[in-house]
């Protein structure tokens, strides 16, 4: 396989396994010393490296805005999305006004590939793979769904406590190492502003709460950026999305990121379900995958400005 | 490796509550082994059920009996699984 020499003959348009990812980050990394680093914010259960990148231009501690991708391992087009996202990154700076405002006062951290052992069991063992890889005592059943783990409404309505269920919550809030690395990452660091957490499929944008229907005090902020997020997203190829609260708009969910990194006081913070909403499911064909990023870019650029011009 | 053959995705689209419950009901039922690709949210939104080749026809009979109207979004998953790896071969050559 002809290895991609730098990060502009990459395959966007493609799925990767999770070493070429990983190669993917450390191009990307060296291509542009002054403004991205890889930072390793623990490990997986298997001990697979947990990289997050950072783009800032300068300062020390900046108000920060968080992406991650892949949280469920199956759900390709987001981590593939989030390597689009990085090239775009680097390569909007200093051509894309609204963006370079943004990182010249504001850092991005930007995790890929959240779940590495799922990812790369669904590369190699069983494509459906969700959860996490860690074996459960006492059950056959392996896994934790990492979006029922966190510590918000941990354990209640809206998550499994059966090992072998998909959204199995896990023995305790951040029982796992992906979990529980952002978890103290995003405390050390203290200075979030916006968090977004990026799922597929089912096109929607989502904000807290998932685990309780007591609105969250800055409803009417986030449902119109919501709102004003995905009319931009729509502009680009007509995608239409549902928006709203977790519970009001799907179900009830506990123990989710959003939902703990609300209450942590990171007001910006969103889930997107990208595509698809048409016959593919988690199966989107590789020619999806850009315009989904692109699309999904534009709603990114809306909440992170958004954010900028609305410090708190 | 784990294989799909004869796995097939249901899109189903509850009208009232009480489908709703019934397809809820249907989570349950572990032993059909389903994966709820798409949860149950509320009626009108689509639901999307990977069922296991063991299971489907129980699973259709049940729904059927219940007047609970579905389709079929992925025939045989184990073909799109065989499509999308050999798309990646060929990308990556």
């Amino acid at each position: 396989v002809t290895q991609p020499r730098n990060t502009d003959s990459y395959d966007y348009g493609r799925y990767h396994p999770i070493n070429e990812i990983y190669d993917f980050q450390d191009m990307l990394v060296a291509e542009n010393p002054n403004m991205v680093s890889k930072i390793v914010i623990g490990q997986s259960y298997e001990g697979r490296p947990l990289n997050v990148l950072k783009f800032s231009t300068g300062g020390t501690n900046r108000p920060a805005i968080w992406i991650d991708t892949g949280i469920h391992s199956r759900e390709w087009v987001t981590q593939a999305s989030g390597q689009w996202f990085a090239k775009k990154i680097v390569t909007d700076y200093g051509r894309d006004p609204t963006l370079t405002a943004i990182l010249n006062k504001m850092d991005i951290f930007l995790e890929i590939v959240t779940n590495p052992d799922g990812y790369y069991y669904t590369h190699n063992n069983n494509r459906m793979w969700r959860k996490t890889r860690k074996p459960n005592p006492g059950s056959n059943c392996v896994g934790v769904d990492p979006n029922r783990n966190w510590d918000a409404g941990f354990g209640g309505p809206g998550a499994s406590g059966r090992p072998c269920s998909e959204t199995y919550h896990g023995p305790r809030a951040n029982s796992e190492s992906e979990v529980k690395s952002i978890v103290d990452f995003v405390k050390s660091h203290g200075n979030f502003k916006a968090f977004i957490s990026i799922h597929s499929y089912s096109q929607m944008l989502l904000y807290p709460y998932g685990y309780t229907r007591t609105p969250v005090k800055d409803q009417a902020e986030l449902h119109s950026l919501a709102k004003k997020a995905i009319t931009d997203l729509a502009s680009l190829y007509g995608t239409r999305y549902r928006y709203g609260s977790i519970i009001s708009t799907i179900y009830q969910a506990s123990g989710g990121t959003i939902d703990w990194t609300y209450n942590q006081g990171i007001k910006y913070s969103y889930t997107f379900e990208l595509r698809d909403t048409g016959r593919y499911g988690f199966i989107l064909p590789p020619s999806q995958i850009i315009p989904t990023a692109q699309e999904t870019w534009l709603a990114l650029m809306a909440i992170m400005d958004h954010t900028y011009k609305n410090p708190y | 490796k784990e294989t799909f053959e004869g796995h097939q995705v249901l899109r189903i689209v509850p009208k009232d509550d009480v489908q709703l419950s019934l397809i809820k009901d249907l989570e349950d039922m572990i032993e059909f082994e389903l994966d709820f690709w798409r949860g149950v949210t509320d009626a009108v939104t689509p639901v999307d059920i990977r069922v296991p080749f063991h299971s489907l026809q129980t699973v259709k009979i049940y729904l059927e009996t219940q007047g609970i109207e579905y389709s079929t979004m992925i025939e045989d998953l184990q073909t799109m699984l065989d499509d999308e790896q050999e798309e990646m071969e060929s990308a990556a050559r």
